[in-house]
């Protein structure tokens, strides 16, 4: 699975994700990425959320959903709201990780497996790219 | 706080454990994580939207075959590639996920045909295929998308489960 989130200059958020899925899995199994709320989700007074793992698990779960209304109705940042969600996620078999970004600052990657392929950037255009911890 | 423009990507979580990951097989991995971030970064450079930053960073990780999405996307039991992607821009809210689909060479770019022109949002298989010939969607053969490590990864698999082997697998080979 890959992803990008991204912030423009006029202050938009967007959010993408695209997958082949599970190695070896059944015909017609759908995970969490084209699922809108669960492995892809953007709005901009909130944040802009794209995931990759246990799809089963973020789906129910509402994986990238649940972060934006932590922000929205719990007055989190996002932050805790994206390393929160991750940490319990991981307490019902979701594996996995995700990147984000929100109305100011900058993205986070939060993950619980043993690693994630992730890279952010930003206005200083250095590209900041790593795999594990 | 900040409020300039960034990005973000990932090419997958699970990853191969730090042991089993060489310096040179991991550079090549930043390389292209690399490649994708400056895609997305120069469409936001030159003011461009974040949703254009999105599919742009999207379509060179699919374009590489060492991340699991369209090329190097990894087989179903039955030997098929059936792949998934979504996109949404927070400006409106607006969405576009497929489900279960091989041909677009870039699925990314499909589902923002979806968002954009389909006045739905979420469509699968056949339906979101035949959608897909009628839009300026590139479309590739099947081998196109097809790499030996996804066929010696769905070969394991499906070979440990005839013989009943529990499943030890990394999530490398699980999740691609």
């Amino acid at each position: 699975t890959v992803g990008a989130v991204a912030r423009d200059a006029a202050g938009n958020l967007a959010a993408g994700t695209s997958t082949g899925g599970i190695t070896a899995k059944r015909p017609g199994r759908v995970g969490d990425t084209p699922v809108i709320g669960a492995g892809t989700f953007a709005d901009n007074a909130t944040c802009a959320v794209s995931t990759t793992g246990t799809g089963e698990v973020f789906i129910r779960f509402t994986a990238a959903a649940e972060i934006a209304a932590r922000i929205r109705y719990a007055g989190q940042t996002l932050e805790q709201a994206a390393s929160d969600v991750i940490a319990e996620l991981s307490t019902h078999g979701g594996d996995g990780g995700l990147i984000a970004i929100g109305v100011t600052g900058a993205p986070v990657l939060p993950f619980n497996s043993s690693g994630m392929y992730r890279g952010f950037s930003g206005v200083d255009g250095v590209l900041h790219t790593a795999i594990h911890r | 706080m900040s409020r300039g423009f960034c990005l973000a990507i990932h090419g997958g979580a699970g990853t191969i454990p730090a042991a089993a990951l060489n310096t040179a097989a991991a550079e090549t991995y930043h390389v292209a994580l690399r490649t994708a971030l400056k895609a997305g970064w120069t469409v936001l450079n030159r003011g461009g939207a974040a949703v254009d930053a999105v599919c742009a960073a999207i379509v060179e990780l699919e374009n590489d075959e060492l991340f699991n999405a369209a090329r190097g996307a990894v087989f179903t039991s039955a030997g098929q590639l059936e792949m998934d992607a979504a996109i949404m821009n927070g400006a409106d809210r607006a969405a576009g996920a497929l489900a279960g689909i091989c041909g677009p060479k870039n699925p990314i770019v499909a589902a923002r045909a979806v968002m954009q022109k389909s006045g739905t949002v979420f469509m699968i298989g056949a339906g979101a295929e035949a959608f897909l010939q009628t839009q300026d969607i590139q479309f590739m053969p099947p081998d196109y998308f097809t790499t030996p490590r996804r066929l010696d990864a769905l070969h394991r698999e499906l070979t440990r489960r005839v013989a009943g082997m529990p499943d030890t697998r990394s999530d490398a080979d699980r999740h691609g």
